[in-house]
């Protein structure tokens, strides 16, 4: 469909993606984790798309599985959510990721 | 209002008290926070209240300045949101808290 395709191309065309919406706390954590990081992800907020929110929100689903916000992508690959990125953050495997995604 | 007396009798009856969104990542860590401590929390997901909701959530916001959930009440009185519920646990301030309550 044309949404999947705008999103598949928004996730390939940017380094960091969040999908995220505005009044939510997890989403404002991994949006503030990557701005600590000195990362400047995509951010796009469901909640500020109209009727069209919830339409991105089902082609994600489709294409990574995850229903749920916030929705983060690194350099083309589906990282997960707040608790997925976080984790990786403290495994110290995020910071690799965002070097390799930002040299491509 | 008939819905400020009401939000004041559930408070009042109940030792603890979370005003919470069903979906919402917050809500859901101070509900098991209280569930691991061996508390049963009144809860009220304001957003399986239909119209009453948003309307909840105002007078909540006239009785103690907080607009966001989860929104938490222990003994009748306002402790604040997720963060704050989590700090006085961190200070060891929230078990006496509830053992008060529970005692009322
Ligand atoms: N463990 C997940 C939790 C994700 C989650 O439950 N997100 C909630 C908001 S905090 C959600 O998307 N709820 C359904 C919705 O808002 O449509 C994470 O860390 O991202
Ligand atoms: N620091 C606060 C954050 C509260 C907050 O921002 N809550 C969000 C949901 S996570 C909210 O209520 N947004 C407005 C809304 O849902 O009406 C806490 O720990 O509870
Ligand atoms: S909506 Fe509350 S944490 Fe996401």
């Amino acid at each position: 469909s044309r949404l999947e395709e705008s999103v598949k191309k928004t996730v390939e065309e940017n380094p960091v993606v969040v999908y995220s919406k505005s009044w939510c706390s997890y989403s404002a954590e991994v949006k503030s984790l990557f701005k600590r990081l000195g990362v400047e992800p995509a951010v796009i907020e469901l909640d500020e798309l109209g009727a069209q929110g919830p339409q991105v929100q089902k082609v994600l689903e489709r294409l990574t599985g995850q229903h749920t916000v916030p929705n983060v992508f690194i350099g083309g690959k589906h990282i997960g959510g707040c608790t997925d990125t976080v984790k990786l953050h403290r495994k110290g495997e995020l910071e690799p990721l965002l070097a390799e995604a930002k040299s491509k």
